[in-house]
């Protein structure tokens, strides 16, 4: 917390490059 | 003027504003692969968009989730993290937002100059590679949201219907060491103020 600030975050993380790399032949 | 909810007109604005930017930041920084971007036009500049479904979808999900905040003038920030393989930010993206009280407000000229300032921004978004160093390979990225406490609840529901569940950050991603501190773009309008700037670690790889 910064300054009473609350800080979230999605819980799933997007795509890593990798996960893109493996999926563009099938797109 | 009293029938239109401003707060509801600056959060779609916004919204889609940050989604052109993420992709950009994501484009210029290189955390993917540049061929699944696509040459668009976005407030009369060229930017480049991600043409990649599921993260397309991981994007909208975010700012749909983040768009009671903004609505509710209970987002503070909103920050890009593109972060090492170490999950260590290497550079956060810093939108602070603010919308001031409404006092006076002529439409005619209210969205045109908005549509200017927020060019201004892309623009400089487009150019930023030129004063970062480079990222090391294979970085990724998250997005974080700095609220109120009591605000969080406005989130709650948008994020059942979304099945796209928020949690407090961890401190890791939040805080960087030694942070160079590089401002891209201030914009003030009618109806919200906005500050962009970059938090770069020292020494990335």
């Amino acid at each position: 917390k910064s300054g009473g600030a609350h800080i979230l975050k999605p819980l799933m993380s997007p795509p890593n490059r990798e996960e893109i790399l493996n999926t563009l032949l099938d797109l | 003027r009293q029938d239109l909810n401003f707060g509801q007109v600056v959060a779609d604005i916004l919204c889609e504003f940050l989604e052109v930017a993420i992709h950009l930041i994501l484009y210029v920084r290189e955390v993917y692969p540049s061929g699944i971007f696509q040459k668009r036009k976005k407030y009369n500049v060229p930017v480049q968009m991600s043409c990649h479904p599921e993260l397309n979808q991981y994007i909208q999900d975010t700012l749909h989730c983040v768009k009671p905040l903004i609505e509710k003038n209970e987002a503070e920030k909103v920050v890009v993290v593109i972060m090492d393989k170490e999950h260590h930010p290497v550079e956060r993206f810093v939108f602070e937002i603010s919308q001031p009280p409404l006092l006076s407000i002529s439409s005619e000229t209210l969205l045109s100059h908005l549509e200017q300032l927020l060019r201004a921004v892309i623009l400089k978004i487009s150019v930023c590679d030129a004063v970062l160093d480079n990222n090391p390979p294979g970085c990724t990225f998250t997005v974080l949201v700095y609220t109120r406490e009591a605000a969080t609840r406005n989130m709650e529901k948008v994020q059942v219907i979304k099945d796209f569940p928020w949690i407090v950050a961890d401190e890791q991603e939040v805080l960087m060491q030694e942070p160079r501190l590089i401002p891209l773009k201030t914009m003030t309008s009618d109806i919200v103020k906005m500050q962009l700037y970059v938090e770069e670690r020292a020494h990335k790889s």
